[in-house]
């Protein structure tokens, strides 16, 4: 399964980058 | 840096909320509810993270990746 589609949020750095983006968001108590 | 490190320090302890010190695949997969990241990308995360591959992620390990990312966005 792969959600990514086309904006490359398949590759490491995107996932990287998406791991710690929901991780700040989680912490600034964003929904 | 100080404000990176700090920061990334906030960050492991979401992952680590038995604050043992370290970060296991099994905290990650415990993230999943709350992350919108499915069981494989944790585990990509996970390994791309865990530096020396011993199955454990440090705070260092964890502040390095952290660092990278926050390299990627700026």
């Amino acid at each position: 399964e792969n959600k990514a589609g086309a904006g490359g949020a398949a590759t490491s750095e995107g996932m990287l980058a998406n791991f710690f983006n929901s991780l700040l968001n989680k912490k600034s108590g964003a929904p | 840096q100080q404000m990176m490190s700090e920061k990334a320090k906030e960050l492991f302890t979401v992952c680590d909320a038995e604050e043992k010190g370290f970060i296991t695949k099994r905290d990650m997969q415990r993230l999943q509810s709350q992350l919108p990241l499915s069981p494989d990308q944790l585990e990509h995360v996970f390994d791309s993270l865990d530096g020396d591959g011993n199955g454990f992620l440090t705070l260092e390990e964890f502040t390095d990746g952290f660092g990278g990312f926050l390299g990627m966005r700026s």
